[in-house]
C-alpha cells in the first residue's frame, strides 16, 4: 500500500511538472499549494541529514524535495507570466499558523525535529486547499490538472490502507499521521466524486456554478 | 533510554 501510495505521489508530481513544462503554462495551478508542499517536504525531511532509513527512503525524499522546488521555480519564475495570481488567492497564513500552533501543542516529543515533522504532517493535510479553492473559483480544471489531483488524493488514501495493515500486522500506529491523513483524504472526496462522474467519462471537470 | 520516534515513512 505504501509503495503504491508513494508511486501515486510521484506520478502526481511528474504529471504536474510535465503539464507545466509541455504546455509552458501554469494556468489553473495554485502556486500557493506548491509552496505549502515544498514547505512540508523541507520540514519533514530534515532527518535526511541525520538518520538513514533505506536507499528508497533517501532517494524518494530527495526526489520530492527537488521536484517540489522545481515546480515552484517553474510557476514563480520561468512561466510566471502564465501564473493566474488573481484566482490563487487563498490566505495560506490561515493554514500555516494553526498548523504550527497545533504542532507545538500536540506532538510525540517536544524537540525541534519532532515538532517540525508534526508541523509538516498537519500542513500537508490542508496544503491542497488553495488548489481546490482555485479550481472552485475558476469553476473548472484542465483534465491533466484533475488527473494530478486524483493521483495526489490517492497517495494519502493508500497510506491509510498501509496504516490499517501496519496496525493489524505490526501493532504500529501513529495517531498524528493517521488523523491528519484522514483529514487530507476527506478533503478530496468532493473532487473524487466529480472526477469519477465527469472526467472519467471524458467530460471536462466543471464545478457546479 | 527513550526510544527515539523514528519516522520510517515518507
Amino acid at each position: 500500500f505504501r509503495l503504491l501510495g508513494d508511486l501515486s505521489h510521484v506520478i502526481a508530481i511528474i504529471i504536474l511538472l510535465l503539464k507545466i513544462w509541455k504546455t509552458r503554462s501554469c494556468a489553473g495551478i495554485s502556486g500557493k499549494s506548491q509552496i505549502l508542499f515544498a514547505t512540508v517536504f523541507a520540514t519533514r525531511y530534515l532527518d535526511l541529514l541525520t538518520t538513514f532509513v533505506s536507499i528508497y527512503n533517501t532517494l524518494m525524499k530527495w526526489m520530492f524535495l527537488t521536484t517540489s522546488f522545481a515546480t515552484i521555480y517553474l510557476i514563480y519564475f520561468k512561466f510566471r507570466a502564465t501564473y493566474d495570481k488573481n484566482h490563487d488567492t487563498f490566505r495560506i497564513e490561515f493554514l500555516i499558523i494553526p498548523s504550527l500552533i497545533l504542532a507545538l501543542l500536540i506532538n510525540h516529543e517536544f524537540t525541534v525535529f519532532e515538532v517540525l515533522w508534526t508541523y509538516s504532517i498537519y500542513l500537508e493535510s490542508v496544503a491542497i486547499l488553495p488548489q481546490l479553492f482555485m479550481v472552485s473559483k475558476t469553476g473548472e480544471a484542465e483534465s491533466i490538472t484533475s488527473h494530478y489531483l486524483f493521483a495526489l488524493g490517492c497517495y494519502r488514501g493508500l497510506y491509510i490502507l498501509n496504516w490499517i495493515y501496519r496496525y493489524v500486522t505490526e501493532d504500529f500506529h501513529d495517531l498524528i499521521a493517521i488523523v491528519a491523513g484522514i483529514v487530507q483524504t476527506v478533503l478530496y472526496c468532493d473532487f473524487f466524486y466529480l472526477y469519477v462522474t465527469k472526467v472519467l467519462k471524458g467530460k471536462k471537470l466543471q464545478l457546479p456554478a | 533510554p527513550v526510544e527515539e520516534p523514528e519516522h520510517d515513512e515518507l
